[in-house]
């Protein structure tokens, strides 16, 4: 069985995207095979990997609302090792369809039963919510990683993240773990940057990376072209900052 | 009546809330009474104009979900001539409960309707989703104001934004119009930010706003002192751009 890693906060533009593009192709790029969910109707993880969205083509909608087996929706990506499960604008009403499911809450979690050991690595992009979506992510994982922008409207929403994390841990998913919290578009020129910074890391100690993901101007054109930072400009500090999140991140695997 | 008007795009973090603060506290600052309302759980409409968000103070939980008038909820500011509604964190539960209400889209568009000529201008701040809180604020409004982020995400979320629009028009509030599309966090000497625009300029011309709110720092520091720009730092381009943005709407309403 993989590891499963939701990608996860309800604040808007704080890089939940770009984080797990990177994560995922990062780990690929390390010999890992991993797969990517993405679970925002917006399907900006799917762009960003340079596939078009499509309504015709099955993705994660169906196996949420039509109950499609996972391994029909799994496809290849450019990079090797890196496989992707699509999103599409269907996925906008799917909020609304899971409401008056069975166990709704749970549907993705029991989709991905059947995942053998194919792959080593799941991430699930989340949408800018605590909705329905992201609550299935959250119940299928078995940690979340938490972007976190250094402004104040982000710090004042994490608070309420952990509160939904602590009601999942307690109803939904018991295993659930934090695997950590990574700050992003951080400038060090700013107070504004350091002070955040140094709130968080008072209240969730060494559960933030070391690895601050600086704003990058490579970071925000890469998508443009289907791919992530590492083959865009591979020597820009984005495609930097992430490779040695992947690093921080694998060396924490072994010591579970 | 008022002119009521929606604050929206579902990407995440392209400025929605910061327009919204800066486009009422202006307005307000200008002579107009104007009437803020945060329909958006994380609430940071509310922080940002200097109020602790509170589960104990009816808001617009309370006129969506429990039929409270919304004379009960409309609050002063500490800026003269500017009122709000506030949000808290029990809306995060509203898109669920709203699913099951008949006529589910116009509940806030009919408790708007006992709103005399109090307020010249409404706002609302949208959260980044098209579900029904977005709903219920674009059927409710006259028109909408985009805020959009120069990115290629956010570019890539504006076409299914309009559809939305145009299937709001059809079937739920045949009298919504384009208010206009702001440009926000703009960035002249970035290449991103300059095709960006252009693109947005070829698809739709006159409707974007001459004035492009630039990336200023001071902007995302001014809500930790719960307080607009105006009044955190006056001379600040972040307080130039929108007070010429709210020129230029206002001298849009003339033309109507
Ligand atoms: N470190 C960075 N430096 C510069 N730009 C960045 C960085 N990380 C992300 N971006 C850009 O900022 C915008 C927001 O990032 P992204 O879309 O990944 O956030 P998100 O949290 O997934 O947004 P949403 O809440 O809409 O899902 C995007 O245009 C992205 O390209
Ligand atoms: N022009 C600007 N320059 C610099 N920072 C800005 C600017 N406009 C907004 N910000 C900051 O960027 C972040 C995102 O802006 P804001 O929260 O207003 O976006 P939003 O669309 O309302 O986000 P959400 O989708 O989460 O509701 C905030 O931290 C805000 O302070
Ligand atoms: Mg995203
Ligand atoms: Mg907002």
């Amino acid at each position: 069985m993989p590891k499963f890693i939701a990608i996860a906060n309800q604040k808007g533009g704080v890089g939940k995207t770009t984080t797990a593009i990177h994560l995922a192709a990062g780990l690929a790029l390390e010999g890992f095979r991993t797969l990517l969910i993405d679970m925002d109707p917006q399907h900006n993880a799917t762009a960003g990997l340079g596939i078009a969205a499509s309504e015709n083509r099955p993705g994660i909608y169906d196996v949420l609302i039509n109950e499609a087996p996972l391994h029909e929706v799994i496809r290849k990506t450019a990079i090797e090792r890196l496989d992707v499960v699509t999103s599409d604008v269907r996925l906008h009403g799917a909020e609304i369809e899971l409401v008056s499911k069975i166990a709704r809450e749970h549907v993705l979690a029991e989709a991905l039963k059947p995942l053998g050991s194919s792959h080593v690595f799941l991430f699930m992009d989340c949408p800018p919510s605590l909705g329905l979506l992201t609550l299935n992510a959250l119940t299928a994982a078995h940690s979340v990683i938490v972007p976190m922008q250094c402004e104040y409207f982000a710090l004042e929403g994490l608070a309420h993240l952990m509160k939904t994390v602590k009601l999942v841990q307690r109803h939904l998913n018991t295993g659930l773990e934090i695997e950590g919290i990574v700050l992003t578009m951080f400038d060090g020129r700013l107070n504004l940057s350091k002070q955040v910074a140094e709130e968080i890391a008072q209240v969730f100690g060494s559960r933030v990376y070391k690895t601050a993901v600086s704003r990058n101007v490579r970071l925000s054109e890469a998508p443009s072209f289907g791919q992530p930072v590492y083959s865009y400009d591979p020597s820009s500090r984005g495609a930097q900052n992430y490779r040695d999140l992947v690093h921080e991140f694998l060396a924490a695997q072994n010591h579970p």
